[in-house]
C-alpha cells in the first residue's frame, strides 16, 4: 500500500493579490514544513495518526496560521484553542476544547483518544487533563501574535458588524 | 484552522484538525473543527477528512462523516463525495473547504473560497503547495 498526505492552513477570502509577498511565502513555507513533518513519518513506515500529528503540530506552532501559536483572539481578548484526531481503524477519537495552556492542543487530544475513556474534553479541565499527562503546557502570551490583536481590535470597533462573514479571520 | 489526513503503508487512515476558532467569538462558541463527524472524521472503510470554514454549516451538514458514508455506502470516489458536500454546503450558504485522503490514491480537496492553504504529498507524486 502507498502512503499519500494532505495538509491544509484554513480557508478564506484570500484572493491572489490580496496578500502581500510576504505572508505568501510565509504560508507556502509553513505548508512546505507541514508537510514534510508529516511525509518523514510515512516515508519510514510511521503510522498515519503519527503524521498526522506531526504535521498539524508544525502548524500550531507557526503564527502565520490560526493554531496553537498565531490563533486568533476571543472577544474578551483570550485565545482558546479546539482540536480532534481520529484514526480510521477502530474508529478511536479524541478532542478538545477551550485549551489556553496547552501548546500542541490535537497533542491533547490524542492523549484524549488513548489515554482516557472519553472522546471530547472542554475548558479548564481539558487543559488539566493534559497537564496531567505530561502534555508540554504554554503560557497563553506564547500563543498571541500582534497580528491577530490587530484583526481583533478591528473586529470590536465594528461592533455591529456580523462576526463571522467578511471579517472573518479564519 | 489546520489540518492534516494521511494513508500509511498499512492502508490506516487518520484525520486531525485544530483552531483558534473566529476572531472575536463569544459565549464559548466551538466550531466544527472538534466535532468529530462535523470538521473531523476518519475511517479505514472510507476516507480520512478533516475541514476548515464556516463551522456552524459543516456541524449542521456533519460533513467529514457524510462524505465518507457516501464512499462507504455509495461507492463514490472522495474526490466525488468531497465536491458534492462542497456543493451543498454552498447551497446552505456556507464557506469553506476540506481536505481528504482515501483507501488508494494521493491526497486531495475542495472549497467553495477565493483561497485555501492546501498541500499534498504521496509516495508516487511530487509534493504540491497552493493557496488560491
Amino acid at each position: 500500500m502507498s502512503w499519500a498526505l494532505a495538509i491544509h492552513g484554513g480557508s478564506g477570502s484570500m484572493r491572489r493579490g490580496h496578500l502581500s509577498q510576504a505572508d505568501d511565502e510565509a504560508g507556502r513555507a509553513g505548508l512546505a514544513a507541514a508537510l514534510e513533518a508529516g511525509a518523514a513519518v510515512l516515508r519510514r513506515g510511521g503510522s498515519a495518526l503519527d503524521a498526522a500529528q506531526a504535521a498539524v503540530e508544525v502548524l500550531e506552532d507557526d503564527p502565520h496560521f490560526n493554531a496553537g501559536r498565531g490563533s486568533v483572539f476571543t472577544a474578551e481578548g483570550r485565545i482558546e484553542c479546539d482540536a480532534a484526531i481520529m484514526a480510521g481503524s477502530d474508529l478511536a477519537a479524541g478532542a478538545v476544547a477551550g485549551l489556553r495552556t496547552t501548546r500542541h492542543p490535537v497533542a491533547a487530544a490524542r492523549a484524549v483518544m488513548e489515554r482516557s475513556p472519553h472522546v471530547f474534553l472542554a475548558g479548564a479541565g481539558a487543559d488539566a487533563f493534559a497537564h496531567a499527562h505530561d502534555i508540554e503546557a504554554a503560557d497563553p502570551a506564547w500563543f498571541e501574535t500582534a497580528e491577530r490583536r490587530r484583526q481583533l481590535d478591528e473586529i470590536l470597533a465594528r461592533p455591529d458588524g456580523r462576526f463571522d462573514s467578511d471579517m472573518k479571520y479564519g | 484552522t489546520v489540518g492534516a489526513v494521511a494513508r500509511d503503508m498499512a492502508g490506516r487512515m487518520a484525520a486531525a484538525t485544530s483552531t483558534g476558532g473566529l476572531t472575536g467569538k463569544k459565549w464559548g462558541r466551538v466550531g466544527d473543527s472538534p466535532l468529530i463527524g462535523a470538521g473531523t472524521y476518519a475511517d479505514d472503510r472510507a476516507a480520512a477528512v478533516s475541514c476548515t470554514g464556516a463551522g456552524e454549516y459543516f456541524i449542521r451538514l456533519g460533513i467529514a462523516h457524510e462524505l465518507c458514508a457516501r464512499v462507504r455506502l455509495a461507492g463514490d470516489l472522495p474526490s466525488a463525495a468531497g465536491e458534492a458536500m462542497i456543493g451543498e454546503l454552498g447551497t446552505m450558504g456556507g464557506k469553506g473547504g476540506l481536505i481528504h485522503v482515501g483507501r488508494d490514491g494521493p491526497g486531495g480537496w475542495a472549497f467553495n473560497t477565493p483561497g485555501m492553504y492546501r498541500a499534498r504529498a504521496a509516495a508516487d507524486a511530487a509534493p504540491e503547495i497552493a493557496i488560491y
